[in-house]
């Protein structure tokens, strides 16, 4: 079993405080993580935060970083344990296959990693910002992990919280594929499964600025999908 | 504001 596998929880930060006063109460002694034997300790451990709205509580949770490289996070402290990145990836569940709408919360800190974390070179900018806590969005899984994502907004919502204004068409956010399974078409596959949910849209947007690796999936779709060539428009 | 993707391709602006 996996963090997504575990029952839904409400927060990310189950027994998170109780671990983060034993750290700094000198409570635990010697205690390591992973392979490369990381030592957990009050200086290593910081809040992550992983949506951009909500409760204060659930809003961030508690992330293990390298010490030799502050901005590298190595594990993840979810329902009682440290967890690997790689890990929290992970599932055990054979109906976790292919693009499966994101539900629970734990489903959702994975589309953060992906997005935010897990991809990220060292010293490049963040290419997503945080998504609010009810974004729409589905998770790729193959083979036991989830690869990818794709995050979008249905015609009628809600611009901000604020405006009242709201989107006049269904619109694509963000995309991502792992860099490990880029060029076997998965990016395409989560264009034409965001296509295919609002086939009945007479317009569908992809939110600008389109990324270089996107604007190539794009020409490969729009290449062979003439239907989707008065269709599909890049929206500010 | 919103642009044709395909005709952004054709046109090279992308």
């Amino acid at each position: 079993m996996f963090p997504v596998d575990l029952p839904d929880v409400e927060e990310l930060t189950s027994g998170s405080e109780r671990c983060l006063s034993a750290l700094e109460s000198g409570a635990v002694e010697d205690q390591r993580f992973g392979c490369s034997q990381v030592p957990v300790t009050r200086g290593n451990v910081f809040w992550l935060q992983v949506f951009e709205d909500g409760p204060p509580s659930s809003r961030s949770v508690l992330a293990l970083r390298s010490p030799d490289d502050p901005d590298q996070v190595l594990a993840l402290f979810l329902q009682d344990s440290w967890w690997s990145l790689e890990d929290v990836l992970r599932t055990a569940s054979p109906s976790r296959t292919g693009l499966v709408p994101v539900a629970s919360l734990a489903e959702r800190l994975l589309v953060f990693l992906l997005s935010r974390v897990v991809e990220r070179l060292p010293g490049e900018q963040q290419l997503f910002l945080l998504h609010p806590r009810a974004e729409s969005c589905k998770l790729l899984w193959e083979g036991g992990a989830a690869v990818g994502f794709y995050t979008f907004k249905a015609r009628g919502a809600r611009v901000d919280g604020w405006s009242g204004r709201c989107y006049a068409l269904p619109v694509l956010d963000s995309l991502q594929v792992r860099r490990s399974c880029r060029g076997r078409g998965l990016g395409l596959r989560l264009l034409e499964d965001f296509c295919s949910t609002f086939q009945e849209e007479e317009l569908l947007g992809i939110s600008s600025p389109l990324s270089e690796g996107l604007v190539a999936v794009l020409r490969k779709l729009l290449g062979r999908r003439r239907d989707l060539r008065d269709r599909l428009y890049e929206v500010e | 504001a919103r642009r044709n993707i395909w005709l952004g391709i054709q046109l090279g602006r992308f």
